[in-house]
């Protein structure tokens, strides 16, 4: 009969359209945070350095920094099973021995959810000598250190490399097994002491402070791992 | 693929666009801007039931078939999407870490009927 652009076998009433706006961005905000698989949208208490976010972003290779500082994402066809890309910035506190600096990185995994490591790197910012007639290599050591336990002590060397270091730049440090190690294991606070010594002065740019450029972080490609689900299947 | 008016009647693509900022997420989302949540809504009449070039699936092809044959196939047609599109998100987890994901077929682009 009578044209109703209500849903009649619905029985609902029309909605009028601010309603309906309102319906639709609760739609929305739902189905993001599905696809991102959280729970609740991030509740953000500090502001990250913008200089190191977007040194961050560049070297996530997520795209092109536009003039004004907004991000235009390349859109990567993903695989099937599409991964994601972690960058977490540590929180830093000096080593008593005043070799280096240890970098607390914090991750949390939702109960249940087992992450596949599929390449993860730390980047480091390094300052070139002050003697220009000194030797460019520079001995840079990264440890695993237990949570709790006092700086320098109880820590296992993850990784040692010579840095050809000609001019201030950033280096990487692969860590892909330690993360691994460590998200299997569940803990929660990851902890790495990072010492580039050269006659007793630390040439690792191990500066927290708001605002720094060179602030040291991590870089993850990870997957969920799905041989959970067949192992459930399995069970049945 | 059609896109709706105001009145909608056949199949088409509403589009619906959200901007972070509005909603204040972009405290977390820092990139993209917004988000293009397009469905698919209006009716499906018999004679666009499984068009070519209308519908791409599967469905839609043993459907032409069976209508083809003159069988009776009594049953409905359905307005679905018939084109997605992945969408990269960088965004500070709980843990202010930075994210990247791409989120696969995130986007309707066109609408059809199965």
């Amino acid at each position: 009969g009578s044209p109703s652009p209500s849903c009649v076998s619905c029985g609902l009433q029309a909605m009028d359209r601010d309603a309906e706006e309102r319906l639709m961005t609760e739609i929305a905000k739902q189905q993001i945070l599905e696809k991102l698989h959280l729970k609740e949208r991030p509740n953000i208490t500090h502001t990250v350095p913008r200089a190191a976010l977007l040194t961050a972003l560049r070297k996530l290779h997520s795209g092109r920094v536009r003039q004004d500082g907004t991000l235009e994402l390349e859109n990567n066809i993903p695989t099937k099973d599409p991964g994601y890309e972690i960058v977490s910035f540590a929180d830093i506190s000096e080593m008593e021995s005043g070799e280096g600096a240890s970098l607390t990185f914090q991750f949390l995994q939702e109960r249940g959810q087992s992450i596949q490591v599929l390449e993860s790197s730390l980047w480091i910012y390094v300052r070139s000598s002050e003697d220009p007639h000194r030797d460019s290599r520079l001995p840079a050591r990264v440890f695993l250190s237990a949570v709790g336990e006092v700086s320098g002590s109880n820590r296992t060397l993850v990784i040692e490399k010579m840095l050809e270091v000609q001019d201030s730049n950033w280096h990487t440090f692969p860590i892909t097994r330690t993360l691994q190690s460590f998200l299997d294991s569940g803990q929660r606070r990851l902890r790495l002491e990072v010492s580039c010594d050269e006659d007793g002065k630390n040439l690792c740019s191990l500066d927290g402070t708001a605002n720094s450029a060179y602030q040291p972080f991590l870089v993850a490609k990870v997957r969920l791992r799905d041989d959970h689900s067949k192992h459930v299947l399995r069970k049945r | 693929s059609l896109r709706c008016g105001n009145v909608v009647s056949v199949c088409c693509k509403r589009e619906f666009y959200i901007k972070f900022k509005d909603i204040q997420w972009d405290e977390w989302i820092i990139a993209p801007e917004g988000y293009h949540m397009n469905y698919c809504i209006g009716q499906c009449p018999q004679h666009l039931a499984g068009s070519p070039g209308i519908a791409s699936s599967f469905h839609a092809t043993v459907f032409s078939q069976l209508k083809i044959n003159g069988i009776n196939t009594a049953t409905t047609s359905c307005c679905v999407p018939t084109e997605r599109r992945p969408l990269s998100m960088v965004f500070f987890d709980s843990q202010h870490s930075i994210v990247k994901m791409d989120v696969p077929d995130m986007i309707v682009e066109s609408c059809g009927c199965t």
